[in-house]
């Protein structure tokens, strides 16, 4: 069978889908400071999971607020500076007005996949983190 | 009640896959 560490070459999907994939990856990103980005894109998933009952309703608008917050508000924090003015705004104007919805975070979460697929990852796959994991 | 933080950190666990 493949060992782990070479399916997490094919593609950034098969790295986010490994414990271990993950972990090292985050490392890697802690290294060059920017963790945040793989935080933000799990928090992404992890809200758009939550499922639509009343419980949650509180504790979506709690989350929607706490991801804008952490993430976002900040214009010079890595994630903001990687999401684009419009989808910013649409993301604040859903916080504001309280429309909290599955797929807020979505356009956001694309952006910052994309930017992890062509910067850094392929980094990640050349670091001597995952050299020397390997 | 919850701190923001521990909600945050909530959910990132809750997107992660599962141990194999």
């Amino acid at each position: 069978p493949t060992p782990p560490y070479l399916k997490w070459a094919e593609s950034l999907h098969s790295l986010l889908d490994d414990q271990d994939g993950i972990h090292l990856f985050r490392k890697f990103l802690k290294q060059e400071e920017c963790a945040d980005v793989l935080d933000f894109w799990f928090a992404c998933s992890g809200f758009r999971k939550l499922e639509a009952n009343e419980a949650n309703e509180e504790k979506k608008i709690k989350l929607a607020k706490a991801i804008y917050k952490k993430y976002i508000q900040d214009s010079n924090g890595i994630v903001s500076r990687q999401i684009k003015p419009a989808t910013k705004s649409f993301i604040k104007d859903c916080v504001m007005r309280l429309h909290i919805d599955p797929a807020m975070f979505e356009q956001a979460q694309t952006e910052i996949q994309t930017m992890m697929e062509e910067n850094t990852y392929p980094l990640f796959l050349k670091s001597n983190i995952y050299l020397e994991y390997t | 009640i919850d701190s923001e933080d521990d909600l945050l950190q909530e959910c990132i666990s809750s997107a992660m896959p599962k141990k194999k």
